[in-house]
């Protein structure tokens, strides 16, 4: 179903398959556990999406690409502003 | 300051895009504030080239990843006048920068701030409000398991690596947070954005923030 829903190509015999599939499972967990942690209507809400068969550090690869650098803190409006 | 405040409801932000597999986050970002903010000054919401950006912002590295504030820097320096996206289409690899001549017409920056507003939120939604929809870094690792709702677990502060758009706030319900767009297309989130609770410098929304001035 998910290969369906977010048209993936790779055949069930597969290596990449296998792959896949591993990277799926580990992403259910996670889903568990970060769902575990509140309660509310508006919380949050993790599950299965069309990062679900990446590795988090394919994740961080390909979608994670910002560099942080050190902002001066906010020392308040000016008079004039 | 209004408890609620959405730059969308005044069409001054674009619709959302994919960046695909090209860790591009940080021109989108920066390019949805620049358009965000022309549109803002009264002209017409058009969609400005990031692959401009990726290609020929020469401090950062394309696809392979860079830095708000040296992709504005840039920007501001040179004076480089972003063309549109239809005429620099988004092709998620990293070219050869094409270059336009001065009399092309395009958005130029004339400065910009970049500020840490941890534990100064307030003063944030002050200038999302006085200036436009803001640049902001924040820690997504957690984001690559997201579906909906508003984020107040699962991210740290100070370990920062995408880039996003903030583009509104709202503080009426139990939980305010920040309106956020994201560039992983429609399909994700809450139709492309994410929620995240005020307060806290949750997922370091906070640590590193630009405005931009056209």
């Amino acid at each position: 179903a998910f290969r369906k829903q977010f048209h993936r190509t790779y055949e069930v015999s597969s290596e990449e398959f296998s792959r896949r599939h591993l990277s799926f499972q580990r992403a259910t967990i996670r889903h568990t556990y970060l769902n575990s942690f509140s309660t509310e209507t508006q919380s949050a809400k993790y599950g299965i999406n069309q990062f679900s068969d990446l590795s988090q550090e394919e994740f961080r690869d390909l979608y994670l690409g910002a560099v942080y650098e050190r902002a001066p803190l906010f020392s308040g409006l000016s008079v004039k502003e | 300051l209004p408890d609620k405040f959405d730059w969308r409801d005044k069409a001054a932000v674009a619709p959302v895009q994919d960046q695909q597999a090209c860790g591009s986050c940080w021109a989108f970002s920066v390019v949805g504030a620049i358009q965000s903010v022309h549109a803002i000054g009264g002209s017409q919401l058009e969609q400005l080239s990031v692959q401009q950006v990726v290609d020929c912002s020469y401090q950062n590295a394309g696809c392979n990843g860079g830095s708000t504030t040296r992709a504005l820097n840039w920007l501001k320096q040179t004076r480089m006048k972003l063309v549109t996206q239809s005429e620099y289409p988004y092709k998620a690899k990293t070219e050869i920068c094409h270059f336009f001549s001065q009399s092309h017409s395009g958005v130029a920056i004339k400065n910009f701030t970049t500020h840490d507003f941890s534990g100064q939120e307030k003063a944030m939604m002050g200038q999302l409000v006085q200036y436009g929809p803001l640049v902001a870094i924040v820690d997504a690792v957690s984001w690559q398991d997201y579906l909906g709702g508003i984020i107040q677990h699962h991210c740290s502060s100070q370990w920062s690596n995408h880039a996003i758009l903030i583009v509104g706030y709202d503080t009426t319900g139990d939980i305010p947070y920040w309106i956020v767009q994201n560039s992983w297309g429609t399909r994700w989130g809450n139709e492309g954005y994410v929620y995240i609770k005020i307060g806290g410098n949750i997922c370091g929304i906070a640590d590193s923030v630009a405005a931009v001035f056209l």
